[in-house]
């Protein structure tokens, strides 16, 4: 463990409270994307099918636990609670159908095998690494529609890219510091698309945040 | 360090 990769971690966990409070507090699910959050579940489900047969830390099993509760929690607001569910407006959230999205990820996961040799565990990991690079697009594409940017929601999608950009400096350090240390250039490369999607949207939120005023996106 | 493989990273 490294200082990059707990604050990275605690980010990430920070997002999902976040947004679990806009939801809460605002009764609202406007400006959030439904497919963002079952894209990030089913990620989740897949990489962490190791709870079951290997244990790291208390540490890393109850973050494993907690990212898939809480995200399964939005969704079952987003999709079953009142008055939420009837703020969700799924015609703005149409950039992405899950489909395209999953079945590229899963062609490249077995295509990974290919190279990488079969194991059943390590295609549902190396399809979940795929899968995460893409899953924030429908929520960016949906920030783009609505423009005017609630607070909570900027927060959100800045802790998200924050624990993105540092799980960077995670690998580089974890490169330098340990022995032995097997690089995954798949996870690297996945790492890097991924933080450079929210390059933008961290533009635009330091601008808001240095004027002062309402964060909203350009047209 | 013990660890030596990014599949114990969340």
């Amino acid at each position: 463990m490294n200082i990059f990769r707990l604050v990275g971690d605690l980010c990430h966990l920070a997002s999902i409270l976040l947004l679990l409070l806009k939801l809460r507090a605002s009764k609202n699910a406007s400006g959030i994307s439904l497919k963002t959050q079952e894209l990030f579940l089913a990620v989740f489900v897949c990489r962490y099918l190791d709870l079951f047969t290997t244990f790291y830390s208390v540490y890393n099993s109850v973050m494993k636990v907690l990212y898939i509760a809480l995200t399964a929690l939005i969704i079952h607001m987003m999709r079953a609670q009142s008055p939420i569910r009837g703020t969700y407006d799924a015609s703005q959230d149409t950039f992405l159908h899950v489909k395209y999205a999953v079945a590229p990820c899963a062609a490249l996961a077995a295509l990974t095998m290919l190279v990488q040799g079969f194991d059943v565990r390590d295609l549902f990991w190396n399809f979940s690494i795929y899968l995460e690079a893409i899953a924030i697009v429908p929520q960016l594409i949906v920030l783009q529609r609505y423009r005017e940017v609630e607070n909570l929601t900027g927060h959100y999608i800045f802790f998200l890219g924050a624990y993105r950009a540092l799980y960077i400096l995670n690998w580089i350090y974890r490169s330098f510091h340990e022995r032995g240390y097997k690089h995954h250039y798949v996870v690297y490369f996945a790492g890097i698309v991924q933080t450079a999607l929210y390059v933008d949207f961290f533009y635009y939120y330091a601008i808001s945040k240095y004027r002062g005023g309402k964060f909203s996106l350009p047209s | 360090e013990e660890d030596e493989d990014a599949k114990d990273e969340l």
